[in-house]
């Protein structure tokens, strides 16, 4: 069955949607067969791939009536990459999650046959940037969480929130199986002593989790976006496309090669 | 009485914090009485200002119980400028919330009476990045929104979603008063393509609300958190501070000087 990973940090605007994209296409082109879930009502995923967000396409429906997910499946038009949208209205499932019975679970159960049936080997989904709801479904429906670390101080003193919610979810046995797969540091920027302090850091309290793989600040990762395209087409040489790459590879190393 | 604004966007890591706490700052030092009301439960405005999280001091209580908030305020240790902190509990406070009746118009009703009668000029409150009910509750306590625009595709992205909120509180006749106060671009490189694109998006569909003064990226605002400093007392002659500034009168400009 496939590995879920949910790719989450509460702190905003940290690359866990370019993390999750980048990473995904990177498997893809590996061979890796991959599926990305949006679970941002941003849907920035889902545009990052060039896609529209559509109302009534995305994981929204399948979340409350806890149906299977696999309709809601489309291609990214990328070999071996797959993605179940977004929609706006996903703001509203946190409201309406709250009112039904194991709102914790639902994601889990739907995404089921996914993990089993379909030959997938990675599932990433991608969160919003809070611990409510849609967040919490992805941490319940996951085997890893990775966690992306901005190298600044703000993004530093929220690690151990994040980090934290692994152990609440074992003691309230919602998803004992959950651990830490991983930190990877993302706008590291060499020049300044702030991005070396974080590492350092990081490297003191989660030195086996930590991995080796910085990613740089690098422009085109951020312009790629707005053509619909991944690091990888719009500018395979640049530092990012380099550095997702790396980190690609040292993920299949940690996750995939046994 | 004292006009408050919301400083909101979905969108994370687009200058919230920063701009509520430089701004507020550069207030207070103009002269204008000012309060920060910190939201988030992250607690990073808590946190900048060198003040501690401390559980049972922040939003939380008054939030749910509808008391008045008067009694959480605290010193910032500046001259003009105070604050309500933030606290971890404050994430649980959405899910409680939901269940209460009139549960988007708790913290105005707490706000009342700081806005009345205690010489109060300016109240800003730094909002989580998602539009759940804890921002929600900021936008319906608000007389303006304030939005913190990073100069980024995906930021670009969100902009319609959280300006269109203004129209759904007035449709709903939750805060009819509430308008957009201004877009202030974050971050802002000018060396780079895609800085000047949004700059120009802004300016065509926004044109009268944009300000003027644009916030340059500069180290020394990431920088200051981790010493409990403001940028304005961590680097005063960084390019960072001199824009806070230049913000700061120009905001003063368009909302304090009539
Ligand atoms: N290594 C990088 N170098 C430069 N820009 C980057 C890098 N990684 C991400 N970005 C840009 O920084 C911004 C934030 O990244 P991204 O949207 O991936 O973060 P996020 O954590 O998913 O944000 P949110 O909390 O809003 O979901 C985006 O505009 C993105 O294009
Ligand atoms: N103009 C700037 N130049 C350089 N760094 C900046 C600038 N403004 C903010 N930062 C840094 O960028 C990061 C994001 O900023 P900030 O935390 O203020 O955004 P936010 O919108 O409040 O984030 P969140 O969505 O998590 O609440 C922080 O580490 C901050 O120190
Ligand atoms: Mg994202
Ligand atoms: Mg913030």
């Amino acid at each position: 069955p496939a590995i879920t990973f949910a790719i989450a940090n509460q702190k905003g605007g940290v690359g866990k949607t370019t993390t999750t994209v980048s990473l995904g296409h990177a498997l893809a082109l590996m061979g890796v067969p991959t599926l990305i879930v949006d679970m941002d009502p941003q849907a920035n995923a889902t545009s990052c791939l060039g896609l529209e967000k559509r109302s009534g396409f995305g994981v929204y429906e399948p979340l409350l009536n806890g149906t299977n997910l696999a309709g809601r499946v489309i291609s990214s038009r990328r070999k071996n990459l797959w993605i179940i949208p977004s929609e706006l209205d996903l703001a509203a499932a946190e409201l309406e999650l709250s009112s039904q019975s194991e709102y914790l679970i639902k994601l889990r159960s739907s995404l089921l046959s996914l993990k089993e049936n379909y030959g997938l080997q990675v599932i990433l989904i991608d969160c919003p940037p809070t611990l409510g709801l849609l967040s919490m479904n992805a941490l319940c429906a996951a085997d890893f969480l990775i966690v992306t670390l901005q190298s600044e101080y703000l993004a530093m003193e929220g690690l151990g929130q994040i980090t934290g919610v692994i152990e609440k979810l074992k003691q309230a046995d919602v998803n004992p199986s959950l651990n830490l797969g991983g930190i990877v540091m993302t706008m590291y920027d060499s020049r300044t002593r702030l991005s070396y302090e974080v590492w350092q850091e990081v490297n003191r309290y989660y030195a086996d989790k930590a991995f080796r793989t910085a990613i740089p600040r690098n422009a085109r990762l951020s312009e790629a976006p707005s053509f619909g395209q991944t690091v990888f087409e719009y500018a395979p040489d640049s530092s990012g496309s380099l550095a997702y790459r790396a980190f690609a590879r040292e993920f299949a190393e940690r996750f995939l090669s046994h």
